[in-house]
């Protein structure tokens, strides 16, 4: 279904031979509605709709081959979605590369807000780095929420991946030890899943700084709910201030939420999308695509 | 907005930056931004907004469910919503809150899918000083609801806390399962569920009036629980959700403890959205 502003498009540029600030008024008002109801933060609208017009007004005739061989104009519509589409995924960042999986230790750091997908992530995670030829170890770090040890033990269990617990009731000295039995083993990965927090939490921001210490993250994933409002900037510029990020992981966008808070973090912290999560099930981790967050924020 | 002469584009500009910023619907955000805008004067915009939020979300009041016309003990509450917006967690602290009413309580534990779901809800129960009823992991969540009211009513409980699975509203037969919970605890106990209460992440964006939606169309929710309003985001959305589904914020979760849970304020609310 095409989204109102492309309708609008395509009603107000028809026949017509260029684009023009007046006959692109309406198509951008209404894409600014459409994206201000995917939760994209209203500077990035209106930034967003800058970049547009200015590609729509600088734009060259595009040829395109229609039928029977004849060289056809291309629909000044269709330059129109073209560029918001253009636009939005230059934003979103080219496919970043996703975590591949490679033999060798190190240690990957699953952070975020309480509630986003940490640990149901980090054991997708951990299978997606398994089906590649890894052994990685699925750290049960989250020591305060009830039953959270168990809960990455049951999914472990379910992907007949090792989940290393205890040996404290310290987070930082659970990973430390996690690290060291990783080694011990020849391990390959070692996905840390910490407890939810928020990003004004001097306390737990300390704890992170001090599992950090004791085991070294080579790479930081902020777990982000895609159906975030406009917080998200600030909560991800929150952790991105604490802790260097490496890369994100998008969650529940099996769901209907339009997920334009991605672009606003991205945006805000500069920082990879790096897999998206569709779905509970432990094989429902999906490398990122620029192309496909594009077309769904922009509806 | 202080030491503003006039309501000229520019702090018009930044009240709208202001209103969509707090998640607010977009519509919700637009009648908000022409309150702004015939308020005159940049000091009495504050006082207008605030005074047009309370006016949104006290319409709700007094909706049907709000006061459950109950027939006698048990009272049925059933707890809905999202995956990891904070059901579970919500349904402990509803427990410990009634029980230091003298209340006595019994919680379902009809979330049989999740791991470790069963065990989250038994140290809150424990936590709570309430009796847990649980089935088998894997097992019919409508049956544990149905065990759970049979309880209640065989004890002479006054309230029973169902916990039930998240559940994004675009699956339809996680819906009709829901659907299904609800009408076999109601012929348990006609009038049964008295309260759906679907708890909401304060920092979920537009996609809570959707939520709203199609809980409220598989369940009738009667009242929302906004979580994890101590973080940063307002929950500015629950604005929306009472001008375009009516229902209205009973209670808000301030934290992770067992007494973090408080019934909804909402004067202080709008102050809070707004300050
Ligand atoms: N539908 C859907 N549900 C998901 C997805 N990712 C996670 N979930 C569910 O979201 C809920 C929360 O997931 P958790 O992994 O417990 O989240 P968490 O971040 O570890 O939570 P805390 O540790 O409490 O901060 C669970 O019900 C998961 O099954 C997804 O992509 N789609
Ligand atoms: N800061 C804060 N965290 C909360 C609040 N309410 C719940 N949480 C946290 O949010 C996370 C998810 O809570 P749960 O109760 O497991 O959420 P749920 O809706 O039952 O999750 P699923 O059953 O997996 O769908 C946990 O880490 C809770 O401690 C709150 O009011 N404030
Ligand atoms: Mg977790
Ligand atoms: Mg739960």
């Amino acid at each position: 279904t095409l989204t109102r502003g492309f309708r609008e498009a395509r009603d107000r540029l028809r026949g017509v031979t260029s684009f023009s600030e007046d006959n692109l008024a309406e198509p951008l008002r209404e894409i600014r509605m459409s994206l201000l109801e995917a939760d994209v933060d209203l500077t990035e609208v209106r930034t967003f709709l800058d970049a547009v017009k200015q590609r729509c007004l600088g734009s060259e005739v595009a040829l395109r081959t229609g039928k029977r061989g004849k060289r056809q104009r291309v629909s000044l519509s269709d330059r129109f979605t073209k560029a918001c589409y253009e636009e939005l995924c230059q934003l979103l960042g080219a496919d970043a590369e996703e975590v591949a999986p490679r033999r060798g230790a190190r240690t990957l750091m699953l952070l975020g807000l309480q509630g986003t997908g940490k640990t149901s992530s980090a054991a997708k995670l951990a299978l997606h780095l398994k089906k590649g030829g890894e052994r990685p170890l699925l750290v049960a770090a989250d020591v305060h929420r009830p039953a959270a040890i168990e809960q990455l033990r049951v999914l472990g269990a379910e992907i007949e991946v090792e989940v290393f617990h205890g040996g404290s009731s310290d987070a930082a000295e659970v990973c430390r030890l996690a690290v060291a039995h990783a080694a011990e083993r020849g391990l390959d990965s070692v996905i840390l899943d910490t407890a939810g927090r928020l990003q004004i939490d001097e306390n737990l921001m300390d704890e992170l700084d001090r599992i950090a210490e004791a085991a070294p993250p080579d790479l930081s994933l902020l777990v982000c709910d895609a159906m975030m409002g406009r917080e998200a900037v600030n909560v991800a510029r929150g952790f991105a201030e604490r802790r260097r990020l490496d890369g994100l992981v998008l969650t529940k966008l099996d769901g209907d939420s339009r997920g334009g808070a991605a672009l606003a973090i991205r945006q805000a912290t500069g920082v990879p999308i790096r897999f998206i999560s569709v779905g509970e099930a432990p094989d429902r981790l999906e490398p990122f695509q620029a192309e496909g967050l594009a077309s769904r924020i922009l509806g | 907005l202080h030491g503003r002469r006039e309501l000229d584009a520019k702090t018009l500009d930044e009240i709208e930056n202001l209103l969509f910023g707090a998640d607010l619907g977009v519509r919700t955000a637009d009648d908000l931004l022409g309150i702004a805008r015939d308020a005159g004067s940049p000091d009495r915009v504050k006082e207008r907004l605030q005074a047009r939020a309370l006016e949104i979300l006290q319409a709700t009041e007094g909706e049907p469910g709000s006061d459950p016309e109950c027939g006698g003990p048990p009272r049925v509450v059933l707890v809905v919503g999202v995956n990891g917006s904070g059901k579970t967690t919500t349904v402990g602290r509803l427990a410990a809150l009634a029980r230091t009413r003298g209340e006595r309580v019994l919680i379902a534990a009809a979330d049989t899918f999740r791991a470790a779901a069963i065990d989250q809800l038994a140290v809150w129960a424990e936590r709570a000083g309430v009796e847990l009823v649980r089935g088998s992991p894997g097992g019919d969540p409508a049956a544990v609801a149905f065990d759970a009211v049979e309880a209640a009513l065989a004890r002479g409980v006054d309230l029973v806390l169902v916990d039930t699975a998240g559940r994004l509203q675009t699956h339809a037969g996680l819906m009709d399962e829901l659907t299904k919970i609800s009408r076999v605890i109601g012929r348990k106990l006609p009038g049964a569920p008295h309260e759906v209460l679907l708890v909401l992440d304060a920092n979920t964006g537009q996609n809570a009036i959707r939520q709203a939606h199609e809980f409220s169309r598989a369940v009738g929710v009667t009242g929302i629980v906004l979580a994890k309003l101590d973080g940063t985001a307002k929950g500015g959305v629950v604005l929306g959700i009472a001008q375009e589904v009516g229902i209205p914020v009973r209670f808000v979760g301030i934290g992770e403890g067992l007494r973090d849970l408080c019934e909804f304020d909402a004067e202080a609310f709008v102050r809070a959205l707004f300050a």
